[in-house]
């Protein structure tokens, strides 16, 4: 419901374990996470815009509030993307 | 084929399952009618038996309850988060296996995880699904509360597991049911003929519902959302037929048929479904259209036939002089009103796919517009 989170280096690392965990984001890749830098490597924000095209989600590459919040909900363990 | 590279589909059409262990949320007959039931999902539309099998037996498809680490390099994450896992058809003995967190609080209802939702979900991966993008399918990654007496199966999912295994020879008899549900989609959104069931403000948002679904329209970030009713509210049914908002009370009020709901956040508030009569309803009214809530007035009008009437929210009661004519005292707008809602000053009248923009003094109609011009269309 209606709440305009802030990002912060808390969902940063939420988002880094999603992504390697359902998208096949790459541990090396994800090291570019660790920092508050919103300038991410193309692969990650490949990653970001296959999560968002996959949940009909307006694909921008950036971690937002929508995102986040899809990948706050409980869900299966399995990935959505091959690994 | 993307999720599950070493498989593709079990080789014979008779499965056994085994129910290893049991979680002590749930008595052990209920988890056993759960997994029947969650299993019979997919019977139902494939030549797919299953068979339940006991004590040492060796099963196609085995079930376990476990926390943390659990043997498969893949620990779960405590409560919330990732609620199971399964793993697809393959000739390695874990092929085929459903494991369930045991950190959340499983139940055959909604007040905690239904085991039968997440259930028929992971056994859609034991048979060979992998991930749809589709909402509302079975296979959507992300748990959805949905009441099991009103759970259907999807269309994509029906279609993707018949591509593995074929139709049930029984199956053009229950299929005309299992398809008919959830009935509206993304792609009616733009339709130029698009009708909502009702609308209402919520917290700064506008929120549209039709049949399982709502569209909800943020201001402060762009898109809009499409999602079922039944993922904020689950236990609400589904063709809502009214709501409005309360904004200082921070109330939303759902209306179908003779009762009406009344939600605080995800919370539908107790003592609640009422009856519309105790608003003050004469017993002749079966159902609200539309209701709107004037937060300047105070006052919410309620929309049933031709007619409107008045309600005080501040002293809860209903006006008197009423009901009156919709169509004498809000011109232009028609003989009825199937949705409503008041935004910064203007009411928003739908009726069919027009929308009309209403000066809520003069009750004129400032604008008609089409009934998705909200929605990004």
């Amino acid at each position: 419901l209606p709440i305009i989170p802030e990002i912060g280096e808390d969902d940063i690392e939420i988002a880094q374990k999603y992504l390697e965990k359902y998208y096949n984001l790459k541990q090396k890749e994800a090291l570019f996470f660790r920092t508050k830098d919103t300038n991410f490597t193309n692969s990650i924000t490949d990653k970001i815009q296959e999560m968002q095209a996959f949940f009909g989600l307006q694909v921008t590459g950036k971690l937002d509030s929508n995102i986040l919040e899809v990948m706050g909900k409980p869900r299966c363990g399995m990935p959505d993307v091959g690994q | 084929y993307i999720a599950f590279p070493w498989s593709s589909k079990w080789g014979k059409k008779v499965l056994t399952y085994r129910i290893l262990n049991y979680t002590p949320d749930m008595d052990p007959d209920e988890v056993d009618r759960a997994i029947e039931r969650a299993l019979k999902v997919w019977s139902d539309v494939t030549p797919l038996t299953f068979i339940k099998v006991y004590g040492g037996d060796e099963a196609d498809i085995k079930i376990s309850f476990a926390s943390g680490y659990h043997n498969d390099f893949y620990p779960f994450d405590g409560p919330h988060g990732i609620l199971a896992h399964a793993y697809g058809p393959t000739d390695d003995p874990i092929g085929g296996d459903a494991h369930f967190d045991e950190d959340e609080y499983w139940t055959k209802d909604l007040k905690g995880i239904n085991l039968f939702l997440v259930a028929a979900h992971e056994f859609g991966h034991s048979l060979g699904l992998n991930h749809s993008s589709v909402l509302g399918s079975l296979m959507h990654p992300v748990y959805t509360p949905t009441d099991r007496r009103k759970f259907k199966l999807h269309q994509d999912d029906i279609v993707r597991i018949q591509n593995l295994y074929g139709v049930c020879v029984s199956e053009k008899t229950t299929s005309t049911s299992l398809t008919q549900a959830p009935t509206s989609s993304t792609t009616t959104t733009c339709a130029h003929n698009l009708k909502f069931d009702a609308a209402t403000t919520l917290r700064g948002e506008i929120f549209f519902f039709k049949d399982s679904y709502l569209w909800r329209k943020r201001f402060y970030t762009p898109g809009i959302d499409h999602l079922l009713i039944t993922s904020f509210w689950p236990t609400l049914p589904s063709g809502l037929q009214a709501a409005y908002e309360v904004n200082e009370e921070d109330v939303m009020l759902l209306f179908k048929g003779n009762q009406y709901w009344a939600i605080r956040g995800y919370d539908v508030l107790p003592g609640f479904p009422k009856e519309i009569h105790t608003l003050g309803f004469p017993g002749s009214i079966k159902r609200i259209d539309a209701a709107v809530y004037n937060r300047d007035t105070r006052k919410t009008y309620f929309f049933s036939g031709p007619n409107y009437w008045s309600y005080d929210e501040v002293s809860k009661s209903m006006e008197k002089g009423y009901p009156k004519r919709i169509a004498i005292n809000f011109p232009r707008v028609g003989r009825r009103v199937d949705a409503a809602f008041y935004y910064k000053g203007r009411f928003y009248f739908f009726r069919g796919s027009k929308q009309f923009e209403i000066d809520p003094k003069s009750k004129r109609v400032i604008n008609v517009l089409k009934s998705n011009s909200w929605l990004d269309c």
